[in-house]
């Protein structure tokens, strides 16, 4: 009964070997590691059906980047891109390609401390699907360079 | 740095590191412990930034950002020995990733409550950020900080970051920025643009579309504008949206990845998948159904 495209038997692996934590300084009554909690999950009160408010205070104050896997389905780039879009925002610099090693990293559009970035053929997990051009995007993002 | 955190001997770790870590807890909320982990950056840790980096769910643990995605080192296949990450995002930053709320992964509450929202989970995780800065790694205080994270850390970054912002004056940070990461920003909005994101991928065809769009959309053109995927009351939308829905997260593609194999192990009782698809089309009928039938799906051939 095991779900479909997810692979979390190492990290269950790894992080419930008593070496391992030993050397996290986990107490030992912690219990098991899992990768997801369901109890977590199922009482969680979800409070905002939006964050427009929150980016309405925080684009006014700091810089923000919204970044996208362009295959992702559980929180595709289309949604996100809807979502800055209607924040009317001032754009900074119109939708251009940017690069990474020479190939085609995705798309960036920014906007007045919020830039919108894609990062081509990747999915949820960006560092993990494409490592390489998004450890660029995040150092153009943190030290204000272009991407 | 607190001597007691640091962490001498990693176990797999069978290559040189240039950066000190740490694990250890911080603590929010009474009664509740965050389970860190903080690699230093291997360039420049006393100038470079500071980064937080939260995976989403809600419930899902950030180890699996640390150690499947963005960390110095990574799992191998055999779930007992690492390997060099040359692309870690701790070569320019420092960076602290943060299990919360209390009951995800290493994080614990002292009488095991693991009830919580939107709003205690971001109090709880201002309130670690408050005793890391402070009584664990003062050091960093004035470093330039960075909040960033993953899918349901949409929520956690944002409000998270309202409230650093809104608490300087009892409690400065430097907080520079905020970074997102496939991120649900707006449930209505990522509910109705997966529609049309799997038409135009060709996942169905226009017999469907055709159905979706006569009954969800107004004026029959399906535009942003114009269709209510996400939570339309007419019976027949429902039913058509249901139908994509299906095709979409429940037919053997993979979600998180629509080209990438679709792997099938063993992730513990509860899956990232069911977590993600708990916030996908939550105002339908239909969503228990979806829920119930990602739990009892069996691997695809």
């Amino acid at each position: 009964l095991d779900p479909p495209c997810t692979n979390g038997t190492d990290l269950l692996m790894y992080l419930n070997t008593p070496e391992v934590r030993m050397a996290l300084h986990i107490p030992l009554d912690v219990k098991k590691f899992e990768l997801c909690n369901d109890e977590v999950n199922f009482k969680y009160q979800r409070e905002y059906s939006t964050m427009r408010p929150q980016y309405e205070f925080l684009t006014s104050r700091v810089r923000g980047l919204i970044y996208n896997g362009d295959i992702d389905m559980a929180c595709n780039f289309l949604g996100d891109e809807w979502f800055v879009e209607s924040l009317g925002l001032q754009v900074k610099e119109g939708r251009r390609m940017w690069h990474q090693g020479g190939q085609v990293g995705g798309f960036v559009k920014r906007f007045t401390n919020l830039d919108l970035v894609t990062v081509r053929g990747a999915g949820h997990m960006v560092p993990e699907d494409k490592p390489a051009p998004s450890l660029q995007m995040i150092t153009s993002f943190l030290f204000n360079k272009p991407y | 740095a607190p001597a007691a955190d640091e962490i001498k001997n990693l176990p797999g770790l069978s290559h040189d590191i240039s950066f000190k870590h740490y694990s250890g807890y911080l603590n929010g909320v009474e009664g509740k412990h965050l389970h860190y982990w903080f690699t230093e950056s291997s360039r420049d840790p006393v100038n470079d930034p500071v980064v937080l980096w939260m995976n989403g769910g809600p419930g899902c643990s950030s180890m699996e950002g640390l150690l499947a995605e963005l960390g110095p080192y990574l799992i191998n296949p055999d779930g007992k020995t690492l390997r060099k990450n040359k692309y870690a995002w701790n070569t320019m930053a420092n960076v602290l990733f943060l299990e919360a709320p209390a009951c995800v992964g290493l994080s614990y509450d002292d009488n095991d409550n693991c009830s919580t929202g939107d709003d205690e989970t971001s109090l709880g995780n201002y309130l670690a950020l408050q005793d890391f800065f402070k009584n664990k790694f003062p050091e960093y205080r004035n470093n330039s900080f960075f909040i960033t994270g993953e899918s349901y850390g949409g929520i956690y970054v944002p409000t998270l970051a309202v409230r650093v912002l809104k608490g300087q004056d009892q409690f400065p940070i430097n907080l520079q920025g905020y970074a997102i990461g496939n991120g649900l920003s707006s449930y209505e909005l990522n509910d109705d643009s997966i529609i049309f994101f799997a038409y135009y991928h060709g996942l169905f065809g226009d017999d469907l579309w055709t159905r979706l769009v006569e009954h969800c959309c107004t004026g029959g053109r399906p535009t942003r504008q114009t269709c209510n995927f996400s939570n339309s009351k007419w019976p027949m939308c429902s039913q058509v949206v249901q139908k994509a829905s299906d095709i979409i997260y429940n037919e053997g593609l993979n979600m998180y990845n629509l080209y990438d194999n679709c792997p099938h192990t063993t992730a513990g009782k509860f899956s990232r998948h069911e977590a993600d698809l708990s916030n996908i089309l939550r105002q339908h009928d239909f969503h228990s159904t979806l829920m119930l039938r990602a739990k009892n799906k069996k691997p695809v051939q």
